[in-house]
């Protein structure tokens, strides 16, 4: 039964997609384990970020199934050419599909039924949100095991931060969901802007301790390039410190989850 | 009459806030006109982003307005220790809020009539908006004469500005409503990054040509210490890149209002 992991955050920009995707790959290639990368954001980001390892997808959308349109989950995942990786299709319906969610009796149970069907074929599911606290994050809290929150080297970003444990802890009292923040992730770290990257990791340190990772995830603009190229950097720049980081990240990140 | 600008863009981290903040700032400062900032954004990084020159403000809110709970524009508007420069209080409900307007008839007219009042009151009006391109930022289209659009140097971004043009021609034929494209704003550019910058900028021309501004925002980071800080970076780094260029594209933005 696959371990399924939320990839949220309130603020644009801080790498929630570029980490949702290297950390698919780590899992997938040096972990070995099953993998399934879930688009939630409308954007197509993911589909463009692995665009060279991808067939382009047409068909069966996320939106026709969370507005119930009778479809399952397996017609819209696909296989990459990374053995172990799958991904769902973009759809770039899935802000309008934001919005008609809100009238629905159990907006945030949407997307946990469809996602209970995908946990029998796959070891983690890893679920790339969009930048905001809306319907189709409130589902992905809602359908998972754990929350991981990349947090930047921006105040703006600390504060959104804040925001969204607010509403992990509703999630978990309201909706009575057992969602575990599997910690807090320092991305774009930039020595050369230190002055404010070091004031950002002194308050994640001293706001949240042991919710940061070790591993942090330095500017590298090898993950930037991999994003343009669609390549996965651990092919474009393997020994590199933007695919090292996230390659460490993902051993981290499984045994907080062991330890859990 | 205000001449109003939506600060608009899909993607998230391109510069909205910041562009929006600087551009009323250098409007009320170096222009001399009566400027009003609206935070559209539910992150409230408009007033965060002004903290240490605005009052904290407790009251009315923009959900209050757009929901059409009966208060006027002026219980939320504030001004701030600048001259000329005025801005809206946050409001953290905005999320909340554009779930409630999906099922409002004519969801995208609420602000208009609100902006409509304030018009008389001020020579410039800008709207910072949130990272998609729901119902808020359609409000602020819908309400504007001029929408600006910030793309960072990262193909993702411009993706994303391909879609809101998409949206901007939507707008204006479905909805019958003359919004003009003022320019799209090259921000964030990196010479440190130059092989990616360089890509980005080149596709920019291509595909938009005079669309572009002439004055693009370097990546300066007395704009992200002005941010932390909460003062204008304009009295923080008056001389420095960061400041110049917002400086200067003030004045651009004038030209182009003057030629549209
Ligand atoms: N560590 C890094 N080093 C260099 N560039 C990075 C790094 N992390 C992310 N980027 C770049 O920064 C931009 C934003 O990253 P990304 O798209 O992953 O953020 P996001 O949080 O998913 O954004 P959105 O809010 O739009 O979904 C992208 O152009 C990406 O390539
Ligand atoms: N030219 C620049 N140089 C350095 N830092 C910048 C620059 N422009 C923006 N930033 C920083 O980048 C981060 C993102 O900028 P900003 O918040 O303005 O983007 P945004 O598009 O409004 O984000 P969101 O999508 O969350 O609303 C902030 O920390 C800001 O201080
Ligand atoms: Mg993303
Ligand atoms: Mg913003």
């Amino acid at each position: 039964r696959a371990k399924v992991i939320a990839v949220a955050a309130q603020k644009g920009g801080v790498g929630k997609t570029t980490t949702a995707v290297n950390l698919a790959l780590a899992m997938a290639k040096f972990q070995d384990l099953k993998t399934l990368l879930v688009d939630l954001d409308g954007q197509g980001h993911v589909a463009a970020s692995l665009a060279s390892i991808t067939p382009d997808i047409i068909g069966a959308s996320l939106s026709d199934i969370l507005l119930g349109h009778g479809r399952s989950i397996s017609e819209i995942v696909h296989p990459t050419q990374v053995t172990n990786l799958s991904v769902t299709a973009s759809d770039k319906g899935l802000a309008a599909t934001e919005g008609i969610l809100s009238g629905r009796i159990g907006k945030e149970f949407l997307l946990r039924g469809t996602i209970k069907q995908a946990r029998s074929d796959f070891d983690v599911i890893l679920l790339d949100c969009p930048p905001n606290l809306g319907n189709l994050t409130l589902n992905a809290m809602a359908a998972a095991d754990y929350c991981l929150v990349p947090c930047d080297m921006s105040p703006l970003s600390l504060a959104g931060v804040s925001d969204l444990l607010v509403v992990v802890e509703t999630v978990q009292d309201r909706l009575g969901h057992d969602l575990k923040v599997l910690g807090i992730l320092p991305t774009r770290v930039d020595r050369r802007n230190w002055r404010v990257t070091e004031h950002v990791l002194n308050e994640l340190a001293e706001l949240y301790g042991e919710l940061v990772f070790d591993n942090h995830i330095p500017i590298n603009s090898f993950l930037a390039r991999a994003q343009i190229k669609g390549v996965p950097v651990f092919d474009l720049d393997p020994s590199g410190n933007g695919a090292t980081a996230y390659k460490e990240l993902a051993g981290e990140v499984l045994q907080r989850i062991k330890a859990a």
